[in-house]
């Protein structure tokens, strides 16, 4: 499942 | 304009010539990318472009759910997908979106209760992967 990039809690400025 | 930024930003991808324009037009529309979504530019084009832009840690929304529905507005007009859609009789969305603009959803990035009162009905997500999703909101 980590290998879902979706799933990767990344990092998005929201303004 | 937005319009103007789509259509150059799509026509000068892979012209090696034009990277300035085609850098300017991407800038923009990161930029005024709540104004891009609504236009019908946004929605011409390409897989690979609407991947480049969606994917962004930079793109000027309010939040994550902003990007979820540019993928979902920019899905329904692809015409790829409604073929796959229509020729396996499914209306399982995961199957038709095309997985490098799937991966632009961070579905980490959602708020819980906004990922299950807005998202979860669209039935993305595996049980394994939902429950996966739980584990990384309860921080463990």
């Amino acid at each position: 499942l980590k290998s879902r990039p979706f799933l990767k809690n990344s990092p998005r400025t929201y303004i | 304009s937005v319009r103007t930024a789509c259509e150059i930003y799509e026509a000068t991808r892979y012209v090696t010539g034009a990277k300035e324009f085609n850098t300017a037009a991407f800038e923009f529309i990161l930029r005024n990318a709540m104004k891009v979504f609504q236009d019908n530019s946004f929605v011409k084009l390409s897989t690979a472009a609407v991947a480049e832009i969606l994917s962004r840690d930079d793109i000027s929304v309010h939040s994550e759910v902003d990007i979820f529905d540019a993928m979902l507005r920019w899905h329904h007009t692809d015409e790829d997908a409604y073929l796959i859609g229509t020729s396996t009789k499914t209306r399982n969305l995961r199957k038709c979106i095309k997985e490098s603009v799937l991966n632009c959803i961070r579905f980490p990035n959602f708020e819980p209760f906004v990922y299950c009162g807005l998202i979860q009905r669209w039935r993305i997500l595996s049980k394994d992967e939902e429950d996966y999703l739980y584990s990384i909101w309860a921080g463990t």
